[in-house]
C-alpha cells in the first residue's frame, strides 16, 4: 500500500458516501444518473468475487464489502425507495453499448483465460466507461447540482491517483499491471472535461452548467 | 509483462 493509493481509496469512498448522502439527505436522485450506478455495482460484484477466497489485508476486505454494499444501495434507492424523483427522461445512454463491447473485449484481451480473471478483466474494462452515462446525462440537462459535481470529482480523483499509485508501483516494486494501467487512464481522461468545469466554475462558487 | 501478484488493489 502506498499513500497515493490510500488516497485514492478514500477519495472514491468519499464519492459513494456523497452520492449516497445527498439522496437519503435530499430524499432525491435528480440528476443522478441510475445507468452509471447499475454499471458501478456490476463492476464491484465481478471484480470482488474472490472477496472470501482471496484475503489480502482487513482494510481490502473491509473496502470491498462497503463498495458492494453502497453500490447496491444507491442502485436500490434510485430505481426502488426514490423512484419516483428518478429523471428516466435524461438517462437515455444505452448502457448495452458499452456492456457488450466491454464484455467481449475481456474475452479477447485478458491476464489469464478463467472465469475469474475474465470477469476482473471486465469489471476493469466497464470501469472505465461506467461513468459515461452520467457524463452524458449531464450534457442532456445542461447543469449538475454542486453536490453531484463533488461527487463526480471525488470519483474522477481516486483513479487519478491510482494513476500515480502504478506510476510508483512500477519503479518501488517493479510492479504493473497493463489491464488496469490502460482502463485507468481512459477512465480518467473521459474526466478531463468535467475536472476543467469543476475547476474553473464549481470551485469558483458557480453552479456547474455544460454548454448544452 | 505483468508480474504474477495477487490482486491486492480494490
Amino acid at each position: 500500500m502506498n499513500v497515493f493509493r490510500l488516497i485514492g481509496d478514500l477519495s472514491h469512498l468519499l464519492a459513494i458516501l456523497i452520492l449516497l448522502w445527498k439522496i437519503w439527505k435530499t430524499r432525491s436522485c435528480s440528476g443522478i444518473s441510475g445507468k452509471s450506478q447499475f454499471l458501478f455495482a456490476l463492476v464491484f460484484t465481478t471484480r470482488y468475487l474472490d472477496l472470501f477466497t482471496n484475503f489480502i489485508s482487513p482494510y481490502n476486505t473491509f473496502m470491498k464489502i462497503v463498495y458492494i454494499v453502497c453500490s447496491c444501495v444507491t442502485v436500490y434507492f434510485i430505481y426502488v425507495k426514490f423512484k419516483a424523483t428518478y429523471d428516466s427522461n435524461h438517462d437515455t445512454f444505452r448502457v448495452e453499448f458499452l456492456v457488450v463491447p466491454v464484455g467481449g473485449l475481456a474475452f479477447l484481451v485478458n491476464h489469464d483465460f478463467t472465469p475469474l480473471e475474465i470477469l476482473w478483466t471486465f469489471s476493469i474494462y466497464l470501469e472505465s466507461v461506467a461513468i459515461l452515462p452520467q457524463l452524458f446525462m449531464i450534457s442532456k440537462t445542461g447543469e449538475a447540482e454542486t453536490i453531484t459535481s463533488h461527487y463526480l470529482f471525488a470519483l474522477g480523483a481516486y483513479r487519478a491517483l491510482y494513476i500515480v499509485n502504478w506510476v510508483y508501483r512500477y519503479y518501488f516494486e517493479g510492479f504493473f499491471d497493463l489491464i488496469a494501467i490502460v482502463a485507468g487512464c481512459v477512465q480518467t481522461i473521459l474526466y478531463c472535461d468535467f475536472f476543467y468545469l469543476y475547476i474553473t466554475k464549481v470551485l469558483q462558487g458557480k453552479k456547474l452548467s455544460l454548454p448544452a | 509483462s505483468k508480474t504474477k501478484k495477487k490482486k491486492d488493489e480494490l
